[in-house]
């Protein structure tokens, strides 16, 4: 989507008058496409759903947020969990209303338990309390 | 948050304010990888489920998770039951739960009771397989357990004398080599589980697989006599699932030292 966003931007440059340096501003940023603008979105996974119900025996799902729409900040190589937070808590401070607050790395979450069956069919019942998020952004 | 409540009557309930709907291909088989990697397994299991033939004691695990999801409810959870079968955690095994990072009850795989030994000795044989528990936990708990009925018929006025062995040795044409770990004695009348501690020979099993020969169970009357364990009232692979034997064992992460068994 940057790709396609550089275009546009040239495009822009091209047609504004020359030497006129504008920089990014808020109402620019996502402004092209409300509905696909980079929000977070609240889903309840049902382990029925995924078809899981015969080896996990609890809980029945769990609540996860993901994010949908012209998130332009993909975490890669160059810019790791740090700088990715400060650069999107930067735009979400220039654009609160597009672009979702970071949650930043590393985040620690709720200890969960799940209980579940094994290859062996004996049953499991494992605490996970050091549980980090490993991806930054806005899930 | 593992996103799961209990409504009144103890089932589940879905994360109240989160959208439910139906996943598209790719969110699937993003969950499951990110469930997986969560969870730590390198694959879906697929647990091969016959009821009676691998009951590694569900509804009784589902009790400590329950106990461990939040004590409050479990309590609710627990006013509700009313079968005296039900295998309820004890206080005892509550205390271990809090403490434990892992808890794991075990398939019994011995699929055919041979209640005879050569000597004409009633017993029952019992096998777990412990081999396959991850690097670095270590058994701080471990336990058996047998649901014994109220026996009526010819011996409902009499005492058992009911002996856990450890199996040591097994040899083709004699009795094998056993250590007692507990007798007990129990009236002919009485009804419910029955608890054996089975820490230390857990954990000989989990250092070393190839001394996990299994488990011995054996019954004589006040006379002596030598019967079957179905005659003294315990329930075997063939009885109600929820009151079939099993084993649990309570890990923790190897801060635990343990000396080898002698």
């Amino acid at each position: 989507s940057t790709g396609g966003k550089r275009r546009q931007q040239n495009r822009n440059r091209s047609s504004q008058p020359r030497g006129a340096s504008r920089g990014l501003g808020p109402a620019d940023y996502n402004s092209s496409d409300q509905k696909t603008a980079c929000r977070r979105h609240e889903l309840y996974v049902s382990f029925r759903e995924l078809g899981w119900q015969d080896w996990i025996i609890a809980p029945e799902g769990y609540a996860a947020n993901y994010c949908d729409g012209e998130c332009s900040f993909p975490l890669n190589a160059h810019m790791n969990a740090t700088n990715h937070a400060i650069v999107q808590t930067l735009v979400h401070l220039m654009n609160p209303e597009n672009v979702p607050k970071p949650c930043c790395a590393p985040t620690k979450l709720h200890a969960i338990s799940v209980l579940y069956f094994d290859d062996n069919s004996n049953v499991i019942l494992k605490k996970y309390k050091n549980m980090v998020v490993r991806a930054c952004g806005c899930h | 948050a593992a996103g799961s409540h209990f409504s009144p009557d103890g089932t589940p309930e879905a994360h109240p304010g989160f959208v439910h709907r139906r996943l598209r291909t790719h969110e699937k088989r993003e969950m499951q990888k990110e469930i997986l990697s969560i969870l730590g397994l390198p694959h879906r299991p697929r647990p091969h489920l016959s009821h009676g033939k691998y009951n590694s004691a569900p509804l009784f695990m589902l009790d400590l998770y329950n106990t461990m999801s939040g004590e409050e409810k479990a309590d609710r959870l627990r006013s509700a039951r009313t079968t005296q079968s039900s295998p309820l955690a004890t206080f005892q095994e509550t205390a271990f739960l809090n403490d434990a990072d892992m808890v794991m009850s075990f398939v019994n795989l011995v699929e055919f009771d041979r209640e005879l030994s050569p000597q004409r000795r009633h017993h029952k044989e019992f096998k777990f397989n412990l081999s396959q528990i991850p690097e670095g936990e270590a058994v701080t708990a471990a336990e058996f357990r047998l649901y014994k009925e109220c026996v009526s018929g010819a011996f409902r006025n009499d005492s058992f004398l009911l002996r856990v062995y450890q199996v040591v040795k097994e040899h083709p044409d004699r009795e094998a080599d056993l250590f007692l770990l507990e007798s007990r004695r129990l009236w002919a009348t009485e009804e419910g589980w029955l608890e054996f501690d089975i820490t230390a020979t857990s954990n000989l099993w989990v250092m070393s697989p190839a001394h996990n020969l299994g488990l011995q169970v054996g019954v004589e009357t006040s006379s002596g006599q030598s019967i079957s364990c179905k005659e003294a009232g315990l329930i075997g692979r063939d009885g109600a699932l929820e009151k079939q034997p099993f084993m649990v064992a309570f890990f923790k992460v190897s801060e635990v030292h343990i000396r080898a068994a002698r």
